[in-house]
């Protein structure tokens, strides 16, 4: 179960702090994944006591709330992050972007599709560069792309390029891995998919065997 | 010397919090940070094992515009659909109580009955509507929150309430399970030319895959 209670002193009116509060949500605790299993409590109340004295904001679409939205997007993804960081039985947190979508929503699902992978969370824990279950994760998201606009890279190596894997550093790549989980650091895994303005991004954990021995013996 | 081995940071660390760069700077303070916050985080006695807080209370000082966003699994727990009404019936809070231990999920009627008696309990000391208090809960599913020591602890928690950092800290760490850090973040910022603060805290580790409306 995911849970959380932000709270801000600007001051918003009711029906755009609940859409700036979804959008942020969407942006960030919707974005992230461990396990694949949704809870029955997962719960985010976010409450604005308007006491800072700031202009009243009235509108989505004005500048103070495109600043204020800014404001909650970083401290609601900050908090998602922990959570994916702190996944049970993780070694290291996974974040994954992607661009060149047709949207952003577009863009989320795909890099949504690749952090809750089983396989690709496996092969991190096992620190194996595998861009072949990278690739197969965005391609089954449900959203579409041409597989040669497919662009892959793990940190700053690039695994695969329109669609062709590379003959890249197997074991420069294992490394960047390796690091990631012997200090429980972040394995950026940035994809393109084609030329779209749309760009998403997504975290969870790799999948260790603690995870297994955490749950069997944690009874729901 | 001067900690006291109750403090709640010795129960967990805080986790490392990854703000994304912007116009921001991060401060202290989580989710007091914020003008018109106090929180505080207690042990009640729910917990099955160990004396780690795990009762949790936010209030503001006055009503605070209040948004909500919940699970879609169709199997929601009594606070969450406790939450949807009251929001659906008030646009303002006044507190967000929270207990860990037991999600108070799949509990039936009996478990709906129990969020309405802590709700009003907490309303009733804090002079507030019922619908101005909202319940989050996270544990054990199957299991109704132990509701005699939630209801002898509300006093206490009401009286350790306080707009400090530890007041937030300790929040933080009483709303964990299988965490093995806390998490809690505030930053500040500019809204039309005035210094704003945003803070926030969670928690979560195993069951996560959320997908909130």
């Amino acid at each position: 179960t995911m849970l959380g209670v932000i709270t801000t002193d600007a001051l918003v009116k009711s029906d755009v702090w609940r859409k700036m509060v979804q959008i942020a949500v969407n942006r960030s605790f919707n974005q992230i994944t461990v396990d694949g299993d949704t809870s029955t409590n997962d719960t985010v109340i976010a409450l604005a006591s308007g006491l800072s004295g700031s202009t009243p904001i009235s509108s989505i679409n004005c500048n103070e709330a495109v600043q204020l939205q800014a404001c909650l997007d970083a401290v609601m993804q900050g908090l998602a992050k922990s959570i994916a960081w702190d996944g049970e039985g993780a070694t290291c947190l996974i974040e994954v972007i992607v661009t060149g979508a047709e949207s952003e929503v577009k863009a989320a699902k795909i890099a949504r599709s690749v952090a809750s992978s089983s396989l690709v969370k496996a092969a991190v824990y096992g620190r194996d560069p595998n861009w072949g279950r990278i690739a197969a994760a965005a391609g089954h998201a449900g959203i579409p792309f041409h597989q040669n606009n497919l662009h892959i890279m793990l940190g700053d190596i690039l695994l695969m390029d329109k669609g062709q894997p590379l003959a890249f550093d197997r074991a420069a790549a294992g490394n960047y891995l390796k690091k990631a989980g012997e200090t429980h650091g972040t394995v950026g895994i940035y994809i393109s998919v084609g030329d779209g303005t749309g760009s998403g991004q997504a975290w969870g954990c790799d999948l260790s065997y603690d995870y297994v021995k955490i749950n069997a013996q944690y009874t729901t | 010397v001067a900690s006291s081995v109750n403090e709640p940071s010795n129960y967990i660390p805080a986790a490392p919090i990854f703000i994304p760069e912007g116009p921001w700077k991060e401060i202290p303070g989580g989710i007091t940070a914020a003008k018109g916050f106090k929180a505080a985080g207690i042990y009640g006695g729910l917990r099955a094992k160990g004396e780690k807080p795990d009762l949790a209370l936010v209030t503001c000082d006055i009503d605070a515009t209040a948004a909500g966003a919940f699970t879609t699994n169709m199997v929601a727990a009594a606070p969450v659909l406790y939450c949807k009404k009251a929001l659906d019936i008030s646009k303002v809070a006044r507190a967000v109580l929270i207990n860990a231990g037991q999600a108070n999920a799949a509990t039936g009627d009996a478990g709906y009955q129990d969020v309405l008696e802590c709700a009003d309990t907490l309303a009733m000391m804090l002079k507030v509507k019922r619908e101005e208090v909202l319940i989050e809960s996270t544990g054990v599913i199957g299991q109704r929150i132990k509701k005699e020591a939630l209801l002898n602890a509300v006093p206490r928690l009401v009286n350790s309430l306080t707009s400090s950092i530890d007041g937030a800290l300790s929040a933080a760490v009483a709303i964990t399970t299988t965490d093995l850090v806390s998490k809690s973040v505030a930053i500040e910022s500019q809204v039309g030319g005035t210094n704003i603060r945003v803070g926030g805290m969670a928690k979560g580790s195993g069951m996560i895959h959320p997908n909130m409306a």
